[in-house]
């Protein structure tokens, strides 16, 4: 993997064999788990990195829920090697994974973003049939069962904010819910959009602020200082709610509800006039920048066990 | 392979409260078929919406009707996806020999 071109964007093959050589050259630190498969029948791949234990306290990172997003898919492949790089030489990163794990799910709605490739370059959703519409998909980011079908979220099948029929009813989704429930030990959950430039907390379908709102909020703030510092990338930080809009049935309202105080939903750059189309010069200094976010969220988490 | 020849993305200014629930309407009229990349949060955050070039007239009229300010932000999207694809295939025949 040192020759693969973190600078350019790739397709999902290229991306799925990345991961297989990652967990090649890494046997010690790094093993593929696949926690289901997509609607076409991919498998959804997710990378652990541990150091040994059972059952540690974890962290998960996912990218790429909205498959159009591609800088998001492209930072997690770095993100991947970033860690096989640094565990052993950067101490903060090391000391994380004596004691914890991280759990990465690159391409996590596979179907869409081989669609991105292959027929639309614009497609966000996954690519389920909807009964009874001509318009297939559901908004991954809106098929979580925490608010479902509220306010910001839609019922018809041709939205991109579509809801789905229920809640987890895509099995991109209902994989990573069996997963966290089953493992029951994660203490932070960070889901990684594109391209409006925000850290954001729960919650999404309420104003109710979330209980870990004070501690949430500081944290966002310290993670997107340390992001800036890099570039002088401007981040807004905030709850989802107060930050953007009401969306219900959002990821981390979901995992914040099963006790995941370290609920994060990023929305990577645009710095320019780009959107979801970022030329793919600046995969690198939005994973480099983000990555620093990333590990000041992953620290407080390590040095406040609860 | 859908395309987007004559697509435009604009990026729109909302200059208070009322033009940001017109341009709330604008997301919710589907005969525009536009397509929210970055939806509607405050005042002081653009908006931007891909236009398909069906609607691009109705929608440029409706926006200037309403007084609201908006740039293009992407001329032609097709243009940029058709270079995106270019430079990925240029990057990976690159790459061939090496791996």
């Amino acid at each position: 993997t040192d020759s693969f071109d973190f600078s350019r964007y790739h397709t999902i093959s290229e991306i799925y064999s990345f991961q297989d050589m990652l967990v090649a050259e890494n046997p010690n630190l790094v093993s593929k788990i696949v926690i289901g498969s997509s609607y076409e029948g991919r498998p959804l791949n997710v990378l652990k990195f541990s150091t040994g234990g059972t059952n540690r306290p974890a962290i998960w990172i996912d990218t790429g829920i909205h498959s159009r997003e591609w800088v998001t898919q492209a930072s997690g492949t770095w993100f991947a090697k970033k860690i096989v790089t640094d565990y052993g030489r950067d101490p903060a990163l090391t000391a994380i994974l004596n004691k914890m794990d991280i759990f990465l799910e690159i391409v996590t709605n596979p179907d869409g973003f081989a669609y991105t490739h292959s027929s639309n370059r614009m497609w966000r959703k996954t690519r389920k049939p909807n009964p009874g519409s001509s318009c297939a998909g559901v908004d991954p980011n809106r098929n979580w069962d925490s608010g479902f079908g509220g306010p910001g979220a839609s019922s018809n099948p041709c939205s991109e904010t579509y809801r789905g029929p229920r809640a987890h009813s895509e099995s991109e989704v209902k994989s990573i819910v069996d997963f966290v429930k089953s493992h029951g030990n994660f203490k932070a959950f960070i889901s990684i959009h594109s391209y409006s430039q925000m850290l954001l907390y729960p919650f999404g379908y309420t104003k109710t602020p979330a209980k870990d709102q004070a501690e949430l909020h500081n944290l966002a703030q310290r993670a997107i200082t340390d992001l800036a510092s890099l570039y002088g990338t401007r981040y807004r930080y905030g709850s989802i709610i107060n930050t953007i809009y009401q969306a219900s049935g959002g990821t981390i309202d979901w995992t914040y509800e099963q006790g995941i105080k370290y609920s994060y939903t990023f929305e990577l750059r645009d710095t320019g006039r780009y959107g979801f189309i970022l030329p793919a010069n600046q995969i690198i200094p939005t994973a480099q920048e983000t990555w620093l976010a990333l590990m000041a969220i992953m620290n407080h988490t390590y040095n406040n066990p609860y | 392979k859908v395309t987007f020849e004559g697509h435009q993305v604009l990026r729109i200014l909302p200059k208070d409260e009322a033009q940001l629930s017109l341009i709330k309407n604008l997301e919710e009229m589907i005969e525009f078929q536009v397509d929210i990349w970055m939806g509607v949060t405050d005042v002081s955050n653009p908006v931007d919406v891909r236009v398909p070039f069906q609607s691009l007239q109705f929608v440029k009229i409706y926006l200037e009707a309403q007084n609201i300010d908006y740039t293009i932000m992407i001329e032609d999207l097709q243009v940029v996806l058709d270079e995106e694809q270019e430079e990925m295939e240029a990057a990976a025949r690159l790459a061939q020999p090496r791996n």
